[in-house]
């Protein structure tokens, strides 16, 4: 099994699911994260100065499917979430050993 | 026939009636069942899916796109089926059990049509679609069993799952044939003869979503209750997967006790357009089968 | 070592604890997610219509542990967390290559 | 590709960052997370009883470097965010197997 991680503009994270759940794929665990990178933050006014806000509200969406899907979600996360302008975010692709479905004790890809 | 074409409809209506009935209740304890209710006994939508009244789940909804699949081909098309399957996914419905999605995924990824054995495949998701299936082969029990199977393991793959099917059909030929119930319970004893775990006669409650616990469920309560309201009440109080083990015990009761047995107030709440459906699918079934005399 | 990555429902966090400090385990990171999947969000009623609303709060617990105690841990989080209802969450084990008790700069599995 | 997970005190932020800009590391994403170990939270007034917080707000950071950079990154980080009291948090080290980046579609190290 692979995680598959996704860091995205937070206006994209509802395109990105509906295109998952076109794959059939509807479970996954979301959080909001804080960027940094080659995208600035915007300004603000503060006491009558300007401060840069050096980070960027991002979200991270965490995936973990069978291997055999990795190819194919990835490309389609990359092509929703991509709107061509800086800080669109990353794909991170890595290694899951063991999966379990809490309510039922289930391990493996059927615990996905 | 038109006693049959009537058990027909009945059975198809049970099973949406046992789904909208019994989602109030699923994943709820018999205790929690009584605190909220005392006893359910209305549609009223609700539950952990927050529908509403008289709405349908995958129970139902499964068995429709089997029978859309027969339907307009005209006979048994187990790709037709998977496709069918595909698109309902596709369609957000307000629930997919896990192993359903998961080998209706396999069929739209791979082009399976027939997921491999798997310990964890003894859920009730494929004896809940038995409606369409039964209806589609009344005459031919060989039929019946062969395509009870072959649509099972498109997401099921277990012989305890396959045992199930093949009993509930076998149940639904002989209500529609308008067998008596000790000839019901003689089927439910040859399947407790060939796998012990479903005998029933000490029922000690379990209604879950394992295939055991869900016919466990359903015969117990179908014994010990005279008409088809009776029936419905008693199993989906029970909790549990309530939708599914009333959708069951719906398909069951409905053939046997026929129509005029169906409470008028559950027939006015089911959806509308659910119940057209599932009634014009039903008559359509059996004017497929062998027992309609059609060349 | 690994690292044991559990999602479970918000108010198990404290029994999950409890149990895990009674294997003598103290240390772990947890964060707030928002979890997708078969478990509804409850409807909410906005200006006159009724939305649902699609993700439930989560509670992510991250815990790295030497190799030999995963399956301990596995299974106690699952029996802790479990109620049987739809959304109990997930257990996911992967691989950590190298560990650093920043306070000591301690290596391996004594920083943990 | 490696995945640097760094657990630290939250006023160690700023000084992270900037050693990390020196050594040409531009890109993280961050997250509040809260800290559970043998640093104890505070105590808190409630109702006139005292109650001792159980965790610690911390900062997570994810950086995912080439491989051959970890040993300066991990380096680099622990002598920053070292206060030598207890609390200062854990660095973890995995592997990532893929990357994208999604503005461009590029992949491997390049995307990073
Ligand atoms: N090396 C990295 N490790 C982890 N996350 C990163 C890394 N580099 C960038 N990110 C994340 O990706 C986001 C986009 O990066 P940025 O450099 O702004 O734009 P782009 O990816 O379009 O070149 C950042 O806001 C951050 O959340
Ligand atoms: N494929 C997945 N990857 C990551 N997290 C997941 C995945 N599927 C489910 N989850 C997480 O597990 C939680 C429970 O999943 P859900 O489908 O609601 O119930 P259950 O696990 O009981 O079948 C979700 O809210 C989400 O946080
Ligand atoms: N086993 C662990 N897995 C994941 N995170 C941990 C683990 N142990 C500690 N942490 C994180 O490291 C932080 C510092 O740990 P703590 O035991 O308080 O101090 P120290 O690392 O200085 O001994 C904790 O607040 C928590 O965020
Ligand atoms: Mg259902
Ligand atoms: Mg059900």
């Amino acid at each position: 099994m692979k995680k598959v991680e996704c860091i995205i503009k937070p206006f994209k994270l509802d395109d990105v699911k509906t295109a998952l759940s076109d794959l059939g794929i509807a479970g996954m665990t979301v959080s909001e994260v804080r960027g940094f990178g080659r995208q600035k933050g915007h300004t603000e006014l503060y006491r009558g100065a300007e401060y840069q806000i050096d980070f960027i509200p991002k979200v991270k969406i965490d995936l973990v499917i069978p291997e055999d899907q990795v190819n194919e979600v990835v490309e389609l996360v990359q092509k929703e979430a991509c709107t061509g302008r800086i800080g669109d975010g990353k794909i991170f692709v890595s290694d899951v050993g063991q999966a379990v479905r809490i309510r039922t004790g289930e391990t493996g890809p059927e615990s996905l | 026939f038109d006693t049959v074409l009537a058990r027909a409809r009945a059975t198809y209506l049970g099973l949406a009636i046992g789904d909208a009935l019994g989602a109030t209740t699923e994943f709820m304890t018999p205790g929690e069942i009584k605190a909220q209710f005392k006893v359910h006994r209305k549609i009223i939508g609700g539950g952990w899916l927050y529908l509403k009244p008289g709405q349908v789940t995958d129970d139902t909804e499964m068995s429709i796109a089997l029978g859309r699949a027969v339907l307009s081909s005209g006979g048994w098309d187990l790709q037709g089926i998977a496709d069918n399957f595909v698109t309902w996914m596709r369609s957000k419905p307000v629930d997919i059990g896990s192993t359903c999605r998961r080998g209706i995924r396999d069929y739209m990824l791979k082009g399976q049509l027939e997921t491999p054995y798997n310990d964890w495949d003894a859920g009730n998701g494929a004896a809940m679609r038995m409606a369409p299936v039964a209806l589609l082969t009344l005459g031919d029990e060989e039929a019946m069993s062969r395509f009870a199977i072959s649509q099972a393991h498109l997401t099921h793959n277990h012989p305890l799952s396959d045992a199930a099917c093949i009993t509930i059909g076998r149940m639904i030929h002989q209500a529609i044939g308008s067998c008596d119930r000790f000839q019901l319970h003689a089927t439910t004893r040859e399947l407790v003869a060939e796998y012990k775990s479903f005998r029933f006669n000490k029922y000690q409650g379990n209604a879950s979503s394992y295939v055991v616990d869900t016919l466990q469920t359903v015969f117990h309560y179908f014994f010990t209750t005279a008409d088809f309201e009776e029936c419905l009440v008693a199993v989906v109080n029970q909790g549990g997967d309530a939708d599914t083990t009333g959708a069951i015990a719906g398909m069951i009761a409905g053939a046997f006790y026929g129509l005029d047995a169906i409470p008028l107030r559950w027939l006015k709440k089911l959806n509308r357009d659910v119940r057209i459906e599932v009634e014009q699918q039903a008559v359509d079934l059996a004017k497929l089968s062998p027992w309609s005399g059609d060349p």
